[in-house]
């Protein structure tokens, strides 16, 4: 995940990715056959993220994006219910 | 707002608080959960029905980190707050909250009416909403208990899978309840005035006082400026027209109805220092171009002309305004006078004379 230097503090990487993880991964359909591994990168549900909050939609992780990511929230994926 | 079809395919569904959390007493979670799902039937054919055994549509349980045969697990403190599945058998439906939050009946910690509403929304077929004035945002946000939770965007999300109540007059997404304006303890979060029109500022909704109408104009705050987060802190009326509506530490400037672009800032770029996070209120005296922001006890000075904030302030509120000596909720300038309001009062005050000239019922600008 394009990160910025600064930003590549071990903590905040692993939220960012066991957020976009549990939120913006497409659950396979498992009544699909062959089913279509979930090849969205990092990237691309970080900018599925930042479009979901009204960020700015970079799909680089920035203070904003990284300061939404901390808000309590539901557990119930943003996308691909 | 999203939805996932079919939804249930009755109206009555039944519930069951299988397990309850030591936070909060059993009566309030029983309120907190009968009060979540009575949001959801006001605006729908839908009837809730308690069981105390067996198997509901809708199992609440409250759990941490792996809990019963759920698929996802929770995470301690803060993050994930709870979870739900959409209609359907089984888990289809099933509400859980994560027992490693603290869970209220008010505004601190989490308030559990807030976020059973939220879930029940799941369980009744929604998925998130990217409007951050739903409840189906899916960021907690506390929202004061005499506002009623749902906005037109969950109310048309969650009529669009099972339409509007069998007596609703008609089809448009009502939102039941507003804060009563005549009430006796009717207070107001921001006031400010726009040319002729004084505007009051509560939760989701506004009222537009014009001088010679006694009928107040009622309207949802996101009706009329879309962009902005209701929850408005404090308002006022600057020298060119345009009205600045304060949250947190952020701000907005409008101009008509028109939001300017990029906005919010930050309060900081008005002069405020870091340490200030919110203003109570804000009132421009258009007979000298100065706004005093309101903050605790204390009041600060911006000069709307060189659009800096004045220095050696802040100063305690009272030194300037004598008889003023609570938090300021909201204030506003009328004929040359301020109208200084906390909780159900409001005092009018001679900015010349530096006197309180009366006290009066915050509503009394409402023909009640």
């Amino acid at each position: 995940l394009p990160t910025h230097p600064e930003k590549d503090n071990e903590g905040d990487a692993k939220l960012v990715q066991n957020y976009l993880n549990k939120f913006y991964a497409v659950e396979p359909d498992p009544n699909q056959l062959g089913w279509k591994i979930n090849s969205e990168s990092g990237s691309e549900k970080l900018q599925k993220m930042q479009q979901f909050f009204g960020l700015k939609v970079t799909g680089k992780l920035d203070n904003e994006t990284l300061e939404m990511m901390k808000k309590p929230r539901c557990g119930v994926p943003d996308v691909g219910l | 707002y999203g939805f996932t079809l079919p939804g249930w395919k009755k109206n009555k569904l039944t519930y069951r608080i299988v397990n309850y959390t030591p936070d909060m007493s059993k009566e309030d979670v029983d309120k907190a959960i009968e009060e979540a799902f009575k949001v959801w039937s006001v605006v729908t054919p839908l009837i809730f029905t308690r069981i105390h055994k067996g198997i509901a549509d809708i199992m609440i349980a409250f759990g941490t980190r792996v809990h019963g045969h759920c698929p996802r697990y929770f995470d301690g403190p803060l993050g994930v707050l709870a979870h739900a599945f959409p209609p359907g058998n089984g888990l289809g439906g099933d509400v859980h909250f994560d027992e490693d939050e603290d869970w209220t009946t008010g505004s601190s910690g989490f308030n559990l009416f807030l976020v059973a509403a939220h879930e029940f929304g799941h369980a009744l077929g929604l998925s998130h909403s990217k409007d951050q004035r739903a409840l189906m945002f899916p960021n907690y946000a506390y929202i004061s208990p005499s506002e009623f939770p749902l906005s037109p965007d969950d109310i048309s999300g969650i009529q669009s899978i099972y339409g509007s109540p069998p007596n609703a007059p008609d089809e448009r997404p009502t939102t039941p309840t507003s804060p009563k304006i005549c009430g006796s303890q009717m207070s107001f979060d921001a006031i400010t005035t726009l040319r002729r029109e004084v505007i009051f500022l509560k939760g989701r909704h506004l009222w537009r006082v014009y001088p010679d109408n006694p009928e107040a104009e009622r309207e949802l705050i996101s009706v009329f400026w879309p962009n902005v987060t209701p929850g408005i802190e404090a308002a006022y009326e600057n020298t060119k027209d345009q009205i600045l509506l304060f949250k947190g530490n952020k701000f907005w400037i409008v101009s008509g109805y028109q939001v300017l672009l990029g906005y919010p800032k930050s309060i900081n770029t008005l002069g405020f220092p870091k340490g200030v996070k919110k203003v109570d209120a804000a009132v421009c005296n258009k007979n000298t171009g100065k706004t005093d922001f309101f903050i605790g006890d204390k009041y600060w000075r911006f000069d709307e002309n060189s659009q800096s904030m004045e220095k050696g302030y802040p100063r305690p509120t009272v030194n300037e305004f004598p008889g003023i000596s609570q938090r300021v909720d909201a204030v506003f300038q009328q004929k040359g006078l301020f109208y200084f309001f906390h909780g159900s009062k409001q005092w009018e005050f001679d900015p010349l004379a530096k006197k309180v000239i009366r006290e009066m019922k915050s509503n009394s600008w409402f023909n009640c």
